[in-house]
């Protein structure tokens, strides 16, 4: 996955995500790509959850998931979930769900009970920080003032790290793949060096919705694994999605 | 050359939007998930819409488990002790992964799966 969250001159935020699943399950010879992937493409789809007739929160999810990866509260902060890989996985927190012990919360469940009642960027980040989860992920979550872009770095009990936009000191945006952010990626994976040197390209002049879909489809940010990438403006309350495709030549992950 | 070798690192691509060519593979449909529903029925557009493609990609992953584990204990596991588990899920997506279950036909523990499947791919 990748997760880009930018504020532009005028102060706006844009919020950019690939949805990229599948690694090493069941690769198709024939047409080079993952069994998995392929088969969830079909299952995108955005939603917009109503109550009493009023947008709540909308998103896009893999039809069948009751969980939220990808979401947007309008006008108030948007928000992407991207793996994180961890000894401290997600198997011991099911372990201790089997056993009895249930204080934790399902990564999921949590990302949806957010964007369903958290009122603001603060309370969204402040719930995503400290609630126990089974497993480690990284949140990164966009408000709708200058400044309110970051990246929650989660161990199963612990938040981590806390990395904001700063506009003082230059980081007008903030991209998180699959590994900490003051660590190198794994070398064989290194979606973030070539992310990020576009994005520094584009610069903060340019940076727009239309801008972000470009960085969001050069290789390999775009590759194999990835279903669909989403566009969000959480100003004007704007979610679009596109199911993706990387022909070949093109990274498996 | 880079884009050439792997991991295939392209230049900074341009004037992709809006989507087209072949990266852009389809547009994605929307629908409205009405929360003043009971959980049960919330879903129960989505699924009717999605249900060829939900059990397509759960047979995928069931091929997949085989693959895995031949005597097909992996699946039987799963059909039987993952119903087992989504009362302890808390509410409202007990109801709502039961309300799917229903309305596609896929096997109740399947769908539990595919919905904890974030955490159960760390294993």
């Amino acid at each position: 996955c990748t997760s880009i969250v930018a504020e532009d001159k005028k102060g706006n935020l844009i919020h950019g995500r690939n949805l990229d699943f599948g690694l090493f399950m069941g690769w198709d010879v024939k047409n080079k790509s993952w069994i998995i992937s392929e088969k969830l493409k079909p299952l995108v789809v955005n939603l917009d959850f109503k109550r009493n007739n009023q947008t709540v929160f909308k998103s896009t999810n893999f039809a069948g998931y009751v969980g939220m990866l990808t979401g947007i509260k309008p006008n108030i902060f948007t928000l992407t979930m991207n793996e994180r890989f961890s000894l401290d996985g997600g198997y011991i927190g099911i372990l201790e769900w089997i056993l009895g012990q249930r204080d934790g919360m399902w990564m999921s469940f949590l990302t949806r009970s957010v964007l369903e009642n958290a009122t603001s960027y603060e309370e969204a980040k402040s719930r995503l920080a400290q609630t126990k989860l089974l497993a480690p992920a990284y949140f990164i979550l966009g408000g709708n003032s200058t400044g309110q872009g970051c990246i929650i770095t989660r161990s199963r009990l612990l938040s981590i790290d806390i990395l904001e936009i700063d506009l003082k000191l230059g980081r007008w945006y903030v991209l998180e793949t699959n590994y900490d952010h003051w660590k190198d990626p794994f070398f064989l994976d290194d979606r973030r060096t070539p992310g990020m040197k576009c994005m520094n390209q584009t610069t903060q002049t340019n940076i727009s919705v239309k801008t972000m879909y470009d960085v969001l489809s050069t290789k390999p940010v775009l590759n194999k694994l990835t279903t669909y990438t989403t566009l969000m403006q959480v100003s004007q309350g704007k979610l679009e999605s596109y199911i993706r495709d990387c022909p070949n030549p093109c990274m498996p992950w | 050359w880079t884009q050439y070798v792997p991991p295939y690192t392209e230049d900074c691509l341009t004037d992709m939007y809006p989507p087209k060519g072949p990266t852009f593979k389809g547009a994605v449909s929307w629908y409205t998930v009405d929360l003043d529903l009971p959980p049960r029925k919330r879903w129960s557009a989505v699924i009717t819409d999605k249900k060829t493609d939900l059990v397509n990609m759960i047979e995928a992953i069931k091929e997949l488990a085989d693959a895995l584990v031949p005597s097909g204990k992996l699946i039987e596991m799963v059909d039987i002790a993952l119903p087992l588990m989504v009362d302890t899920l808390p509410s409202p997506f007990n109801e709502e992964i039961r309300g799917i279950a229903a309305a596609s036909g896929v096997p109740l523990g399947e769908v539990v799966l595919f919905n904890i499947f974030y955490e159960v791919f760390t294993v």
